[in-house]
């Protein structure tokens, strides 16, 4: 564990508690892309299955069940409880574009050809694109509540913090993983369109409204 | 091993 590590993983915490204290708060999901929490429930599920196969540390299991638990309470919330703000006329992004490739790569690109292996290379490069939807969903309205952003913006940077811990963990352990570090580059290099509006607009206080 | 190193990241 190093500081990156640590501090990308208190981003991640952070996005996923922001964004369920914003539907809580506001009763409401709008502007939530339910088609991204499905891709994101489906990445903590299938990446996570470890914790029914070793045990690394006490803080490792509970991180685990917080991403797999919350990204379920968010989809509940979203299809079930406040299913009546949630704007599914903008959430229109075709899912399967994503998923078969990525099933394709996962089955393909892999460390080793067994289930738990292939079903965590899967969720990698799955999170990699997850965020599409949403990001779609931003530019197909133009704009995004300044909350929403804050998340996208901590959603964002959990990875990017990961490609310094990756680097670290080059130079200090001999360590390094080029499937995640491939698929890390890729989904921060999707949000950087987003960190530039976040950084010109959110941060100096205005809305987030895409220039026409 | 190596599988370990990567499932201890989240």
């Amino acid at each position: 564990m190093n500081v990156f590590r640590l501090a990308g993983d208190l981003s991640h915490l952070l996005a996923i508690i922001i964004l369920l204290l914003k539907i809580w708060k506001t009763r409401s999901c709008a502007g939530i892309s339910g088609r991204s929490q499905i891709l994101f429930a489906l990445v903590y599920t299938t990446r996570y299955l470890d914790l029914f196969t070793n045990f690394i540390s006490l803080y490792n299991s509970v991180m685990k069940v917080f991403f797999i638990s919350t990204s379920c309470a968010t989809i509940y919330l979203m299809y079930v409880k406040f299913k009546a703000t949630y704007d599914h006329n903008h959430d229109t992004f075709r899912i399967g574009f994503l998923l078969i490739p990525v099933t394709i790569l996962g089955l393909l690109i892999n460390h080793d050809f067994t289930p738990l292996e292939v079903l965590w290379t899967f969720s990698i490069y799955l999170e990699s694109v997850a965020i599409l939807p949403q990001l779609f969903m931003v530019s197909k309205t133009g704009d995004a509540e300044t909350i929403t952003s804050h998340y996208l913006f901590c959603l964002g940077l959990y990875r990017a913090l990961y490609i310094f811990n990756w680097i670290y963990r080059y130079y200090f352990e001999g360590f390094y993983d080029l499937i995640a570090i491939v698929a890390g580059v890729v989904q921060t290099v999707l949000y950087c369109d987003f960190f530039y509006l976040y950084v010109t607009r959110v941060i100096k206080g205005k809305a987030l409204k895409l220039p026409a | 091993g190596e599988a370990l190193m990567r499932h201890d990241e989240l």
